[in-house]
């Protein structure tokens, strides 16, 4: 773990005597791989230990009896403060309803998250409708309405036929008319270099003018969640993040990531398969995750 | 990257940088970086291209380490060739089915599908989709059967009709799930009663997305189903799938085929060469 490389970094060095910087820079090496090691981006990373070692250049890492926890504890703050100190609740809109649209790469987990949040919302007293705007994908529209029978909850759909723009529209309207809120549209997983589809994404959005535009992504992802956030979020505006998956044992330095690069906040942690698996984000939990 | 006219430290440096973006790694980027820079070192090389030609040739050397791995496929008339498909969950393995099945059937060989996964929702009825389209006959269970009985069935029902390749689809599962991983042992065992060799290909299937924990996910599902070969999905995105390095490498195990897009047509045999020039040269 990086906790132990420091120790032996520092450990080598403090029979030395005095510290220098160029024993920082070691220490700032270990950080950086630690991080890469971990699928912090190339850029976030860089940035990232030039501003650790800033601080721990100046701030006594130097002469601290303990270096290697002195630097450690620089590094934890600095992941906490950039993955973001405040929990940030789900914006709520002028008028009702609240509308979240689900949106992300293939496989990243939006029809299982969209029902995951169905059911944390309806705990919480609401009354959701699920939208099933999935209709490439083999079997999307049954498999939202499976996951709605399991938490009972209605889902919205016009088969495979209808355009999704159309289907969102016309959910939103069923919505307002039936009562329901929040209106969770699930949408079909997409290459953000993908234009006709991103394009999809951009026409649901001004016909159904979300609260909420949730980007899911796997808390596996490597190097390139920088580039997919960035591109969602050029083009829509997301406005919160989901991490999926954070049940396996992938350090989810992508969640740093695309944190640092579209400042977009962290909403909640997916950790497992079930519609119960939905969790509060906490920087501190992350922090220590990715630190390893 | 190498179309500059010095060879200089800068080009290590950015060298570093590009293997990292494209989820090599550390470890496995400083490795080929420092062989480059000793190669370069000891033969006194000056051209930018010469060095680009000995990184490209190192690459391919590392993956075809593991692709001469490969075992060969033997199909026997009269036994079916059972694929079993694995992998962590949404990476493209119900999918990839459906592509290797049509890729089978272009051999002209006669296919068959088990539905494996009765866990998640529609899991089922996405497989069964894809059976149609193709032709290909589905053995499925209810929802929530055991995945073992779907796969016992599938076995009786590959002989009776002399199926040449029988591809048995099963739930996505994380590594660190014990019984799980458990179970997928468990579904061998059933095969190998049926046929002794079966199954002949244990295909893992990883997301080109996946960053390093795509070698964990390798090294776990090898400890407990003997994977023979590897499949890369999602190399139409923009993630370059280099967490395929570490695997040839610590593993040894082949990277066979890749996926390149959602329809059944988007599977291409998976080549060092091919595959090496599509990340930066
Ligand atoms: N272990 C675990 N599995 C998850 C989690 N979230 C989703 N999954 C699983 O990941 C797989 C993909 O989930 P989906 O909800 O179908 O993903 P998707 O983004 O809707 O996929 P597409 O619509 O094809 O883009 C399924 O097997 C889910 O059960 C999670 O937090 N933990
Ligand atoms: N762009 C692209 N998408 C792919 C590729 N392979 C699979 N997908 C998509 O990835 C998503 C997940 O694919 P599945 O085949 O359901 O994945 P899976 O591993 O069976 O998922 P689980 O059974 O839930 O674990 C779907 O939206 C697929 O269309 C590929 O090569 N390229
Ligand atoms: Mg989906
Ligand atoms: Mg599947």
């Amino acid at each position: 773990s990086l906790s132990d490389r420091l120790n032996e970094t520092f450990g080598r060095l403090s029979k030395k005597g005095r510290l220098t910087e160029e024993d920082v820079d070691g220490a700032m090496r270990e950080v950086r791989r630690a991080l890469l090691e971990a699928d912090v981006n190339f850029k976030v990373t860089k940035d990232f230990v030039a501003a650790v070692r800033e601080r721990a250049v100046g701030q006594d890492v130097l002469r601290s009896l303990t270096p290697a926890q002195t630097a450690i504890g620089i590094v934890n703050e600095e992941l906490v403060r950039v993955l973001g100190n405040e929990r940030e609740p789900l914006r709520v809109p002028d008028r009702p309803p609240q509308i979240l649209l689900m949106v992300g790469l293939q496989g990243s987990g939006k029809t299982t998250h969209s029902g995951k949040l169905a059911l944390h919302l309806r705990k919480e007293g609401r009354n959701p409708l699920l939208v099933a705007a999935d209709v490439y994908r083999p079997a999307a529209v049954n498999q939202l309405q499976s996951l709605g029978k399991q938490i009972n909850i209605p889902v919205y759909e016009e088969g495979t036929g209808r355009n999704p723009v159309d289907i969102a529209g016309n959910a939103v309207r069923f919505a307002i008319d039936r009562g329901h809120n929040p209106v969770i549209v699930d949408t079909a997983g997409r290459l953000q270099i993908d234009e006709r589809l991103m394009q999809e994404l951009v026409d649901i959005r001004d016909r159904i003018r979300p609260t909420e535009i949730l980007l899911v992504a796997d808390a596996m992802t490597g190097q390139e969640a920088v580039g997919v956030a960035q591109a969602f979020h050029d083009r829509l505006g997301v406005t919160g993040l989901v991490l999926t998956k954070m049940d396996g044992d992938a350090r989810g330095g992508a969640a740093l990531s695309i944190r640092a690069v579209t400042g977009v906040p962290i909403k909640f942690i997916g950790t497992g398969e079930k519609l119960d698996a939905l969790e509060p984000f906490y920087p501190e939990r992350l922090a220590g995750r990715i630190l390893g | 990257l190498f179309d500059r006219s010095v060879l200089d430290e800068e080009l290590y440096e950015d060298l570093e940088m590009l293997l990292i973006q494209a989820d090599v790694g550390w470890d496995v980027s400083q490795k080929l970086v420092a062989e480059l820079r000793e190669r370069v070192d000891r033969d006194r090389i000056k051209d930018p291209a010469d060095a680009r030609e000995i990184l490209r040739q190192e690459m391919i050397l590392l993956l075809e380490f593991a692709t001469r791995n490969r075992k060969v496929k033997i199909l026997q008339r009269g036994v079916p060739f059972v694929i079993m498909v694995v992998g962590v969950n949404g990476v493209g393995k119900t999918t990839s089915i459906a592509k290797l099945a049509a890729y089978h059937q272009r051999f002209g060989r006669s296919v068959m599908l088990a539905a494996g996964d009765t866990f998640r929702a529609a899991a089922i009825d996405q497989l069964s989709v894809w059976g149609e389209r193709l032709k290909v006959p589905v053995i499925a269970h209810q929802q929530g059967a055991d995945p073992g009985a779907v796969v016992f069935d599938a076995m009786q029902a590959a002989h009776a009709r002399n199926i040449d390749v029988l591809i048995v689809d099963t739930a996505g599962r994380l590594h660190t799930k014990y019984n799980l991983m458990a179970e997928l042992e468990k579904l061998r065992k059933i095969m190998r009663r049926h046929v002794e060799t079966a199954p002949q290909e244990v295909l893992l299937v990883i997301d080109a997305t996946t960053g390093q924990n795509g070698l964990i996910q390798a090294q776990e599902f090898a400890k407990s189903v003997d994977i023979t070969d590897i499949m890369i999905a999602k190399l139409d995105g923009t993630a370059k799938g280099g967490i395929a390095f570490s695997v040839a490498k610590e593993l040894g195990t082949p990277i066979s085929y890749v996926g390149t897009g959602e329809k059944a047509t988007d599977l291409a045999e998976f080549r060092p060469d091919t595959y090496v020039d599509s990340l930066f040269f």
